[in-house]
C-alpha cells in the first residue's frame, strides 16, 4: 500500500477534500492508522473534520515554516483519522517558500518523524500547482487526480500529470500515479458518460482511469457540512461504496 | 456599469469561468462591447471560449510579463466578447511577480490602452488568491463572488471578503463587492436552500446576497464544450435567464 498520497488537481471543486476524507473513513474503517493533512489554505480538509480553521492555535503552517513539532498540531477527526489542519496563515507560506532552503522538502521534514505511526498519510491539496503542492508531490509516493466528469475538468488532467512528471525527473522518482478518479457522474446525463469515454480514450493506457466512479449526490455536500464521511453519514449512496471499494483496491495493491 | 468586474473565489468549481463566459455573452447581447481576461494558468475561460491553451503564440503571461502590446494578445469568442487568453504559462508568473517592480499594478498597466475601447472588462481569476488574484483586483471597481450553493463554497465566503478588504485598504480603494452570487442551486435538494439561507443571514445586511439565482443544469458543462454561451447552447434554461438579468441589473446600475 502507498505510504504516503497526494490527492491533486489544478482544477477546482473536482472532490480532492471530499476525496481525502472518505477514503481515509474508508481505510479507517478497515482498520489502517491514517494521518490526512490540509495543504490548502481554505481549510476544506479542516472544516469537513469538524473543525474551525479561525479557531486554532497551531497549524501545518507552523510546522512547515517555524519549526513546530508534528505532536502539538495533530488534532482528530469525526471519522477515526488523525489531522493536520490547515487555516489561511498557510497562505503565506506558498510565498514564503519561494526563497527559502530546500523549499519543496519542508512537508517531507514535517512527516518524517511519524512516517512508521501511521499506515498511510493522505495529503489534500489546494488547487493549484504551486510550491505547496510541490510539498505534497516531493513526499508523496502515490498522487490520486480526481476528475469530475465534466469537460473543463477533463482538459485540466494533461496540466497535472505534465507537473507530476517534472516532479518524479526532478524532485521524487518514487512518485506513481495511482489514477484518475472519476467523480462526481451524474448518472441522469449523457454528458457524464461521453466525458468519462472521453478520458479513458486520451490517458489509458499510459495513465489508469480508475474504475470505480464516485456517483453525484447531495449528501457528499450535506457530510461535508456535519463534519462525518459519507460512510456514517449517509453510507447506503452509492459514492460511499466507491470510496470503500477504492480503499480495498489500495489495500490489496491493485492500484 | 462597472468598467472592469473581477470575478473572484479561492473555492475552486464554484462557477467562476462560467459566470464570466455567461455575463458576458449576456452583456454582449445587450450591445456592450466586453472584454474577458483570462488569468488562471489551467485556461479554463480560453477553452470554454472555444480555443486550445496549448496552441496559443501568444497569452496574457506575456502581457504581463513581456511588454507584449495587448493588440496582439486579444482573440475573439463565439459569444461576441473579446478574450485575453492564458495557458500554463501564466503560471510562472505568479513565483516571477514575488520579487517584481509594481507587482500587483500589472495587469491595470497591460488593460490601461483600451479601458475606453470597452464598456466593461470581465477578469476571470484562478481559485487562488495569490498575485493574480490581487492583480485583478487591484485594477477592478467590482469584484462578483460566485458561491456554489454547497457548505464548504459558502464557508469560503469569508476568505475572500477578507482578502477583498486588505486589497481595499492597500491597493484599490475604488473596489467595490458587486455581492455573492448563488450558483449551482439544486432544486431538488433542501442543502442548496439551506445554504441560500445561511449565506443570507450571515453576510447580509453588508455584503449583497444576489437575487438571481443560478440553479443547477448539465446544460453549462456542456456548453462550455461547445465554446458557445449558454444562451446560445441552450438558452431556455433558468440558469441561462439568470445571467440575462444579471446583467440588466449591472447595466441599470442597481448592482
Ligand atoms: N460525488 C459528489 N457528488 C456531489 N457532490 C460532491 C461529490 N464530491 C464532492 N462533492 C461536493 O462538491 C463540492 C466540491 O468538492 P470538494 O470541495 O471536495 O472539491 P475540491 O477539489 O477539494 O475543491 P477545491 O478545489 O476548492 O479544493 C463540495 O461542495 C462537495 O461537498
Ligand atoms: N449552474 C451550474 N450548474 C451546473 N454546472 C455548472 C454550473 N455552473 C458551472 N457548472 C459546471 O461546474 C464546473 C465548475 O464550474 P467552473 O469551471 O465555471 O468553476 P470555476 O470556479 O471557474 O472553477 P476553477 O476554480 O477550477 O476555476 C464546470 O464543469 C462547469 O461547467
Ligand atoms: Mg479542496
Ligand atoms: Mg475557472
Amino acid at each position: 500500500m502507498y505510504e504516503c498520497i497526494a490527492v491533486a488537481s489544478q482544477k477546482g471543486g473536482v472532490g480532492k477534500t471530499t476525496t481525502t476524507v472518505n477514503l481515509a473513513a474508508s481505510l479507517v474503517e478497515m482498520g489502517k492508522r491514517v494521518l490526512v493533512v490540509d495543504l490548502d489554505p481554505q481549510g476544506g480538509l479542516t472544516l469537513a473534520s469538524g473543525h474551525e480553521p479561525d479557531a486554532l492555535e497551531k497549524s501545518v503552517y507552523d510546522g512547515l515554516m517555524k519549526d513546530e513539532p508534528l505532536e502539538n498540531l495533530v488534532l482528530t477527526t469525526g471519522f477515526g483519522a488523525d489531522l493536520i489542519p490547515s487555516n489561511v496563515d498557510l497562505a503565506l507560506a506558498e510565498i514564503e517558500l519561494v526563497n527559502a532552503f530546500a523549499r519543496e522538502r519542508r512537508l517531507a521534514a514535517l512527516l518524517a518523524p511519524v512516517r512508521d505511526a501511521y499506515d498511510t498519510i493522505i495529503i489534500d491539496c489546494q488547487p493549484s500547482l504551486g510550491l505547496l503542492t510541490l510539498n505534497a508531490l516531493a513526499v508523496a509516493d502515490g498522487v490520486l487526480i480526481p476528475v469530475a466528469c465534466e469537460y473543463l475538468a477533463m482538459r485540466a488532467v494533461k496540466g497535472i500529470l505534465t507537473f507530476v512528471k517534472k516532479v518524479q525527473a526532478q524532485a521524487n522518482s518514487q512518485l506513481k500515479v495511482i489514477g484518475l478518479l472519476p467523480t462526481m457522474f451524474d448518472k441522469r446525463t449523457r454528458h457524464a458518460q461521453e466525458t468519462f469515454d472521453a478520458l479513458k480514450k486520451t490517458f489509458e493506457p499510459k495513465v489508469r482511469v480508475i474504475g470505480t466512479i464516485v456517483y453525484r449526490s447531495i449528501r457528499f455536500a450535506e457530510s461535508a457540512a456535519s463534519g462525518e464521511s459519507i460512510l456514517t453519514y449517509a453510507g447506503s449512496v452509492p459514492g460511499a461504496e466507491a470510496y470503500r471499494e477504492l480503499a480495498k483496491a489500495l489495500i490489496r495493491g491493485e492500484l
